[in-house]
């Protein structure tokens, strides 16, 4: 393996990147995916993480192109120069740029993307050319390459990895793995049946689905969900959420871990936070809460810890008299642990593993039994 | 005088491999050396390529080596610009 002369690397372990346009040649979606799993190849093997960005300067911008394309290495038509991608830096480099009178495909009969993509990414990320020929680094394409279990040559890890270390997890592995260690550096899937949530909150008409480090992103114009990475957008706050919820009347958001919580409003962390959540009224014997939802229109915020919950009023800001009181009592058929609580169209959802529970607070009663990722457009 | 097949294939050959040597190893830009076959510094960018792309290191446009030159290939250089 090599790296460009200087050895250019990121001075980050977090970066961004952006699909600027897309090749009439695939779905968007197959673009999309195929950029997906390429960046997770390098992130396997890696500290490094990525999110999207849909609009603005990304650290990797993405785009196909022809001929002259602005920069000063025109592509040639069909065949021989199939892309090319810039060493990490501002602006320019970083970028990867596809030839567009390429056919790209999804599968070995064209050329495929995301063969392409995973080896461009390497150059965004610091590798020059490789001349061992089993590695994705060696410059001349090779269409004889498995796809459906396409592993990086010990030459790629090698080469990736004298620029930024290897995976966290993997400092913390013992020497001979006695179980599967989870570690942490996964990123959960959207579609995964047995998938649960940690916390789930609006924002500002949007709801957000967090789990793990990450969190989806949901609007009420676009049924995809967008993935980030909680630091993407708040780099003080923690992983592994508690709950969350949104007081609509002050605009904010409430995160909870632990025995802290912390206030947000848009990307911004407010001032004066984390606070310990006992100044909310909770008794010492809670150490942390498992969800909350927050009613807009009656103005009370529900908490809930394993069977119990409580009721906050907004209005005088203190912990109701008569609580805790059970679960079991108030929201009939609601299981305990719940993991998570949203307000929508005048129903209670409660996420308990990965089940989710519609609750109709007037007929006081489970109205349905859905999937947890149903709201991800799966 | 209008040039056999075998020296207008000999020319496009001669083309292809300046260009390919010219974008991915660093050749300075400058036709006449090209022009005189026994240049050293042809000779030495030739084995320099077939070295870092795992062929027999020849030094000359052999058959291999020009078949390698026609592949889809990444467009950034093999050597350092």
């Amino acid at each position: 393996f090599s790296s460009f002369p200087g050895m250019p690397k990121w001075r980050k372990t977090h970066l961004t990147y952006r699909i600027v346009n897309y090749t009439p040649d695939l779905p968007r979606d197959a673009v999309d995916s195929a950029i997906e799993k390429a960046l997770k190849v390098w992130e396997e093997v890696t500290p490094l993480t990525f999110s999207r960005m849909y609009e603005g300067e990304a650290d990797i911008m993405i785009s196909f192109a022809v001929k002259e394309h602005g920069d000063f290495y025109p592509f040639d038509g069909p065949g021989h120069s199939l892309a090319h991608a810039y060493p990490p830096g501002p602006g320019l480099y970083g970028d990867i740029h596809f030839d567009d009178d390429e056919k790209w495909t999804e599968d070995a009969s064209g050329t495929n993307l995301f063969l392409v993509a995973a080896h461009e990414l390497g150059h965004s990320l610091g590798l020059f050319h490789s001349a061992n020929t089993e590695a994705l680094m060696y410059p001349l394409y090779n269409s004889l390459t498995e796809l459906a279990q396409f592993r990086l040559s010990q030459d790629d890890v090698n080469g990736i990895q004298s620029l930024y270390g290897p995976p966290p997890a993997s400092t913390e592995e013992p020497l001979v793995p006695t179980k599967s260690v989870p570690s942490g550096s996964e990123m959960p899937a959207k579609c995964d049946p047995a998938l649960s949530f940690d916390a789930i909150s609006t924002l500002r008409g949007e709801y957000l689905f967090f789990k793990d480090r990450y969190f989806w992103r949901r609007s009420h114009w676009n049924p995809e969900p967008e993935f980030h990475l909680i630091s993407a957008f708040w780099p003080s706050l923690p992983s592994y959420l508690d709950a969350a919820y949104e007081v609509n009347s002050r605009d904010t958001v409430f995160i909870f871990k632990g025995n802290e919580f912390w206030a947000i409003r848009g990307n911004e962390v407010q001032a004066g936070y984390p606070r310990g959540i006992h100044t909310l009224g909770f008794p010492p014997t809670i150490r942390k809460i498992d969800a909350a939802v927050s009613d807009k229109e009656k103005k009370k915020t529900y908490f809930f810890a394993e069977d119990k919950y409580w009721r906050f009023d907004e209005n005088s800001q203190s912990m109701e008299q008569g609580f805790p009181r059970l679960i079991a009592d108030d929201f009939p058929g609601v299981e305990p642990k719940v993991d998570a609580v949203l307000q929508a169209f005048g129903f209670f959802y409660f996420f308990s593993g990965s089940s989710q529970f519609e609750f109709d607070p007037n007929a006081r009663m489970v109205t349905h039994i859905l999937k947890s990722n149903s709201w991800l457009h799966c | 005088y209008p040039l056999s097949g075998a020296a207008k294939e000999e020319d496009s050959n001669r083309d292809l491999a300046q260009q390919y040597l010219e974008k991915y190893y660093n050749l300075e830009k400058d036709v006449k050396q090209f022009r005189r076959k026994d240049s050293n510094l042809i000779v030495k960018k030739i084995q320099g390529m077939q070295k870092f792309l795992g062929l027999e290191v020849t030094g000359k446009l052999d058959t291999d080596t020009l078949e390698v030159m026609r592949k889809p290939r990444c467009g950034v250089p093999d050597v350092g610009h």
